[in-house]
């Protein structure tokens, strides 16, 4: 979970 | 969180001052269009996951369309300015004499070196988290060339470096309350806003206080 929200941002 | 949603916002605005500046006054003076391919790549390199549709959220997947869209967009409005206004054009081009190869290069360079992983697209994600920290010189060059520039353009960049800067908050705000630390972006973020430091200190001084700017 934490890899899949690695590039979340803009 | 507050400080990313005002990031954001400021994006946005950015760009739009960016496109209102360049379709109303019809005259690119005073905008890099090196910058602005800059971008371009940027965009292109650091949202390459579209294309696996492991989206996030439909407010980045929009965003991630718009900034592609719109960068691409901006540098299309310059070119036609080529035929529509040469003379702007070409005093743009005269003035815009960065050499992007000494910061394509090394971004280059440092994603191969820092990097989540060695693949294809986390590659490009790093050159362009690399690139975006720097595009703004060829930019922020040609202002300290010619010197002063028109009010609208010196938003159009405060409102570019203010994005990058409510960033750094956002990022401390996720350590704590996520315990979040992703250090390329950080670090990169601090080189970008460091890179404009200068900017913003004169933009406070001149431009805030209604003086118009204009370098030392």
């Amino acid at each position: 979970n934490q890899k899949q929200n690695l590039h979340d941002e803009l | 969180n507050i400080f990313r949603i005002l990031a954001d916002l400021s994006h946005l605005a950015s760009i739009v001052i960016l496109l209102e500046t360049i379709r109303k006054a019809r005259q690119i003076d005073g905008i890099s269009l090196k910058t602005q391919i800059l971008y371009v790549l940027v965009f292109c390199t650091r949202y390459l996951d579209l294309l696996t549709f492991r989206w996030t959220s439909l407010y980045n997947t929009l965003m991630k369309f718009f900034f592609i869209g719109t960068s691409v967009y901006v540098v299309k409005l310059m070119q036609d300015c080529k035929l529509t206004n040469p003379v702007s054009y070409k005093d743009m081009m005269f003035r815009d004499t960065f050499q992007i190869k000494y910061l394509l290069g090394p971004c280059a360079l440092l994603a191969l070196v820092f990097n989540y992983k060695f693949t294809v697209l986390e590659l490009c994600w790093s050159f362009s988290i690399w690139l975006e920290s720097v595009a703004i010189l060829p930019q922020l060059f040609m202002l300290s060339r010619s010197g002063k520039a028109s009010t609208l353009t010196t938003h159009y960049i405060f409102a570019l470096g203010l994005y990058r800067a409510l960033y750094i908050p956002n990022w401390i705000w996720r350590y704590y309350s996520e315990n979040r630390l992703e250090k390329l972006s950080i670090f990169t973020g601090l080189l970008q806003t460091a890179l404009y430091s200068d900017f913003f200190y004169i933009y406070y001084r001149k431009v805030m206080k209604g003086r118009g700017f204009e370098l030392p």
